[in-house]
């Protein structure tokens, strides 16, 4: 109790989701004819770990800590933190790459940790996705509502920064994306 | 007016990351 949400939050969010989608892909090709500073240098699709490097960062990726003697904040240095997902960034990038990135990031979730700007880019990921989705898409995302829900589990403490994000996977996946039989039931 | 909140969704780029943000945050607000 206190860690599943509630269905009126659950259809908020559904109904939340749908308008962001509806705005991505209105503003879309505004977006991806912005031109991007010289520093964000995008992975080639195929590229995994540099696609996991540049969503996640070098920090996160390689479990590194920021270190006192770093001369640039962590918060500004997108290389270790990793890239936001910026419209100018996300809305460059074709459906087969959304897909694969997707693949990427939720492959290494399932042997990490859920950390900050991985929800950023799950999420945005999957404003982006398109459907109908293909049954590969389908089974990816359920994956990552099951990977959610194991990492859910166990959580300690209601209070628990991770445990918002989570079950806001958990819906979208589960409520928007029509997996039912994995929403969160009252 | 809704031009002008169009306008403004245009321009900004942090779009998507406030609406994840926001909606992590309305979870803890519940």
């Amino acid at each position: 109790q206190g860690f599943s949400p509630s269905l009126r939050w659950q259809q908020q969010q559904v109904s939340n989701f749908s308008e962001v989608r509806q705005s991505v892909a209105k503003h879309r090709q505004h977006w991806r004819a912005q031109f991007l500073d010289d520093n964000v240098v995008m992975p080639k699709p195929d590229d995994e770990d540099g696609w996991k490097r540049f969503c996640l960062g070098e920090n996160v990726n390689l479990d590194i800590s920021p270190s006192e003697g770093d001369t640039v904040s962590p918060g500004l240095d997108y290389v270790k933190m990793g890239f936001p997902p910026f419209l100018s960034i996300i809305s460059k990038l074709s459906q087969s790459t959304i897909s694969a990135v997707l693949e990427y990031l939720i492959s290494w979730f399932e042997e990490r940790d859920f950390v900050p700007q991985l929800g950023r880019w799950l999420y945005a990921l999957l404003a982006c996705l398109e459907k109908p989705l293909l049954p590969e898409a389908h089974s990816l995302i359920r994956q990552l509502a099951r990977r959610c829900s194991a990492v859910r589990a166990d959580l300690e403490d209601k209070d628990d920064e991770r445990l918002s994000a989570l079950n806001l996977m958990i819906c979208i996946v589960a409520r928007y994306f029509e997996q039912n039989d994995l929403a969160d039931k009252e | 007016g809704a031009g002008q909140s169009e306008d403004s969704d245009i321009w900004d780029d942090t779009a998507l990351i406030k609406a994840y943000d926001k909606a992590v945050v309305s979870f803890k607000n519940a």
